[in-house]
């Protein structure tokens, strides 16, 4: 599979789609259900929602046309190029085209519009071709595809849960085990409902949150009451335990550990070439030796890094530190005076852990709305 | 050069052919015959390119197969990025 440049993706997971308008090839009612199986086959393996509008802007238009378009990529009559697509974002992109000079049937006596529809999604949720002769999208249209039983290629599914993760009613591990120690529960576990527990870091992966403490780590799904606890051995044998803080990039689908002044990079079970890297690569001065907490905030595209009683702040998008840091963290965050052991970002609040405390701040209102309990969020 | 017949490699046009190196694996439009320039390298590479994302045998050159793929409907998005 592979993406498109700067991999884009939705950023909210209810997507909305529009037929705008209709082949004369099918009647009316068998585009609306070849347009919503071939969605279907997307959204049964992500998270994703797919809502359909009857009039203006949706994320996806579908349309039909012939020859010029207004696009700059006129079709070319029956046969040959039979659809494009464009990549998630506004306005053209997300958008469908397919081509009415084929013959586009239910079945696969013309060209089969579910399927090549199916194919075309994939591309507005933001997959270019794959070079498995057997995944959907591949790029040569198969016209003896079995579509009574169709089901996307693990090439497919790889691709698309790279770019949004899993179902969210999944029972799949967004993080699959490597070894099978991962089903026994390992030997001197932490107490989960500790009162006095605290963590190490804490991070978000993929819609689950991460709690980490020396050798293990829980991992709590929103979908699921009871966390689970796990040995980080058991997903990522090579890095080092007891990290002093971790974050996840949402928009690079990566996790970012920190252990004194090293850090790495992660990508669901996959450790990143190249890690780990220097903390002073990232613009930190010598005098700091290690962080003590990181979280991303996703609307700002900051990376906010917490050492001691100061914070720094890091622009994702131009990969470097801002100016006028470092801050003290009382100023911007009253209330939030301890030292910080980890911190996230959920809901729209920041959680700040420290001790067996969590603080949880409003950055609207600039102020604590709550104390709780570390291990709240372990269904204690 | 003499008035070619239309030239074609097996059932398929040269300008065809051309359009499709161009569109899925961003061969570089250089305005010359393309008749002329199919032995080039940049050709060779992209055809050798495209037999290889398509999983045919790389040869590089427009044989039967090649042409029978290039033939086949097929998506409107390019197969590599560019």
């Amino acid at each position: 599979f592979s993406f498109f440049p700067y991999m884009p993706k939705w950023r909210n997971n209810e997507v909305t789609y529009r037929i705008v308008n209709y082949t004369p090839d099918m009647n009316e009612p068998d585009v609306d259900a070849a347009i919503e199986r071939a969605l279907k086959v997307w959204s049964d393996v992500t998270p994703l929602t797919f809502t359909r509008l009857s009039e203006g802007e949706a994320d996806i238009m579908i349309s039909f046309s012939v020859k010029d378009h207004g696009d700059f990529l006129p079709f070319d009559g029956p046969g040959g190029v039979l659809a494009h697509a464009y990549p998630p974002g506004p306005k053209i992109n997300g958008d469908v085209h397919l081509d009415d000079d084929e013959k586009w049937t239910e079945d696969t006596t013309g060209i089969n519009l579910f399927l090549t529809a199916a194919h075309e999604f994939g591309h507005s949720l933001g997959l270019l071709h794959s070079s498995d002769t057997a995944a959907l999208m591949y790029p040569v249209y198969n016209s003896n595809t079995d579509l009574t039983r169709f089901r996307l290629s693990q090439d497919d599914i790889d691709g698309i849960q790279s770019l949004y993760g899993y179902p969210s009613d999944s029972p799949d591990d967004p993080v699959p085990p490597t070894t099978s120690t991962e089903q026994e529960k390992p030997e001197g576990d932490p107490e989960t409902c500790d009162p006095n527990i605290s963590f190490d870091a804490v991070s978000t992966l993929r819609g689950e949150m991460l709690f980490f403490k020396d050798r293990h780590f829980w991992r709590k799904s929103i979908n699921t009451i009871e966390p689970q606890l796990h040995l980080l051995s058991a997903y990522w044998p090579s890095l080092p335990s007891g990290f002093d803080a971790a974050y996840e990039l949402t928009t690079k689908d990566m996790v970012f550990f920190f252990k004194e002044s090293k850090f790495w990079s992660v990508r669901g079970s996959d450790i990143q070439p190249g890690y780990p890297k220097d903390i002073h690569t990232l613009g930190f001065p010598r005098t700091v030796k290690k962080i003590d907490a990181a979280f991303f905030d996703k609307g700002k595209q900051k990376t906010y890094f917490f050492v001691n009683d100061v914070y720094w702040r890091y622009d994702e998008k131009r990969q470097s530190m801002e100016h006028g840091y470092p801050r003290n963290i009382v100023t911007d965050f009253p209330g939030v005076d301890k030292n910080i052991d980890a911190v996230f970002e959920a809901f729209g609040f920041f959680y700040f852990f420290s001790g067996s405390f969590q603080f949880e701040f409003d950055p609207n209102a600039k102020m604590v709305t709550r104390t709780l309990k570390s291990n709240s969020w372990l269904n204690c | 050069y003499p008035l070619n017949p239309a030239a074609t490699a097996g059932t398929m046009s040269m300008d065809r052919i051309q359009k499709y190196l161009e569109d899925f694996y961003h061969l570089e439009k250089d305005g010359k015959q393309f008749v002329r320039r199919r032995d080039s390298s940049p050709v060779v590479t992209k055809i050798q390119e495209m037999q290889r994302f398509l999983g045919m045998k790389v040869t590089g050159k427009l044989d039967d197969d090649t042409m029978e793929m290039m033939k086949k409907p097929r998506c409107g998005i390019p197969d590599v990025s560019s």
